[in-house]
């Protein structure tokens, strides 16, 4: 199914609140975001760098998954 | 652009950065 901005800001604010005490996280992410956009790292470099920002974190890691395009997808450890 | 779902969400990002966070 489709997500829409809303789902963005919702997802974004998660992130924001999970790392309130850490906020260097949540700006990192925001940082892979516009590497993104910008085209200075593909879709498999978003994934490597999120995976590694959100170890530990295995529901912003299922729901980073849904932003992703079918047949990519970060594996969350059992 | 393959990842047309991923683009909106970074498309968000930056707007929600150039905001201040």
């Amino acid at each position: 199914q489709k997500l829409k901005v809303e789902d963005a800001l919702s997802y974004l604010d998660q992130v924001k609140i999970r790392f309130a005490n850490d906020p260097g996280i949540y700006n990192k992410f925001l940082d892979i975001m516009k590497e993104f956009k910008s085209q200075s790292i593909d879709t498999p470099g978003v994934i490597n760098r999120v995976s590694q920002l959100f170890h530990g974190h295995p529901d912003l890691v299922l729901g980073f998954n849904a932003f992703l395009p079918p047949g990519y997808r970060i594996e969350v450890p059992k | 652009l393959p990842a047309p779902q991923l683009v909106m969400l970074a498309n968000v990002a930056a707007v929600t950065a150039s905001e201040g966070g």
